[in-house]
């Protein structure tokens, strides 16, 4: 494992935490996206089908459980916790996420590297995880005070993206025969989703002023 | 290295 993919995963990490943070000590999920949310949870029990019968390292089955374990109890915080619930924008949080699910079904069904059920179910998480942050980016434009917990939620989401693909360039320059299209692409549109979020962000920062979205 | 290893990655 290279510098870049530890870094990649401890700000995955990280955003994870500054979510579960929020939402469990502020009892608020003022800001989050459920829709989000949700897919991130299918995104992660369609990827990690292999957590019970491919063992690669201690490592990664405990990072698999933790991100799956995450996902699952932020959308059970979000629609059951009494007070939580009660701070979901409701309203604003409007994205037709179910709508994202077929077409990245679909597409995984024709582009893959192997058709078995498995890395059919594995392509189709990285398809939807390349679109998983829409729903969350729209709420933020609408979001007029979009409180820094959040900022940083989705900072570090788009950080570990980032992380990612250096992560892919280093390993494609030090180990032999690593060609990946599906991910990196999926990966990069990935990415390439948070520059504006992170244009601004960086603005904000700079000029010490409060984080907000153009609609 | 095998030519689809990417699944020790997260």
């Amino acid at each position: 494992m290279n510098i870049f993919r530890l870094a990649g995963d401890m700000t995955h990490l990280a955003s994870v935490l500054v979510l579960l943070l929020k939402i469990h000590t502020i009892k608020s999920c003022a800001g989050i996206s459920l829709k989000t949310q949700e897919l991130f949870a299918i995104v992660f029990a369609s990827r990690y089908l292999d957590i019970f019968t491919d063992f690669i390292s201690l490592y990664n089955t405990l990072m698999k459980l933790i991100f799956l374990g995450s996902s699952f109890s932020i959308v059970w915080y979000i629609r059951r916790h009494k007070l939580v619930r009660r701070s979901y924008d409701k309203d604003q949080d409007t994205f037709r996420h179910y709508f994202l699910l077929l077409p990245c079904f679909i597409l995984a069904l024709l582009i893959n590297e192997k058709f078995t059920f498995k890395e059919v179910m594995w392509t189709f998480s990285l398809y939807l995880e390349a679109v998983a942050i829409l729903p969350q980016l729209v709420l933020l434009q609408r979001t007029k005070n979009i409180d820094n917990l959040t900022g940083q939620y989705v900072f570090l989401l788009g950080a570990y993206r980032g992380l990612y693909i250096l992560n892919w360039i280093y390993r494609y320059f030090t180990e032999p025969h690593y060609v990946h299209w599906i991910p990196w692409i999926s990966g990069l549109v990935q990415t390439l989703l948070y520059a504006d979020f992170f244009y601004y962000y960086f603005e904000s920062w700079k000029n010490n002023k409060k984080l907000q979205l153009p609609a | 290295a095998e030519p689809s290893d990417l699944k020790d990655e997260l």
